[in-house]
């Protein structure tokens, strides 16, 4: 699969431009983590899309917007059904 | 009963066209 470049985001659509970097993260975060990769790719979408890019071209980057989010989704599952243990 | 229809966060799936926060229907 070829990188994906900002040249290649600016040709298309808007909404296209959220599509191309979601099937390019999809990947990267679902080895992360499995259960919850559609789910945080959709929070990641909301970030900007320079800053998406910046984060394919660097793992350490996204891999910490990853743990973010599953924080912050873990937080949001809390609320919702309170019911953890330790 | 309380909103249970929350679809926060969207989630992305391969190959179907995403449509962000835009697929919380009314």
């Amino acid at each position: 699969q070829e990188p994906l470049t900002a040249s290649m985001l600016a040709a298309a659509p808007p909404q296209e431009q959220k599509q191309m970097l979601g099937e390019r993260i999809y990947p990267l975060v679902h080895r992360m983590h499995s259960a919850l990769a559609g789910k945080i790719t959709g929070m990641l979408l909301e970030i900007d899309n320079s800053e998406l890019l910046h984060m394919l071209e660097s793992p350490e980057s996204l891999h910490s917007k990853v743990e973010e989010a599953v924080a912050v989704l873990q937080a949001h599952h809390a609320k919702e059904g309170s019911h953890k243990s330790g | 009963s309380n909103g249970s229809s929350i679809t926060w966060p969207p989630e992305f799936h391969p190959g179907v066209p995403w449509k962000g926060l835009q697929n919380i229907d009314p």
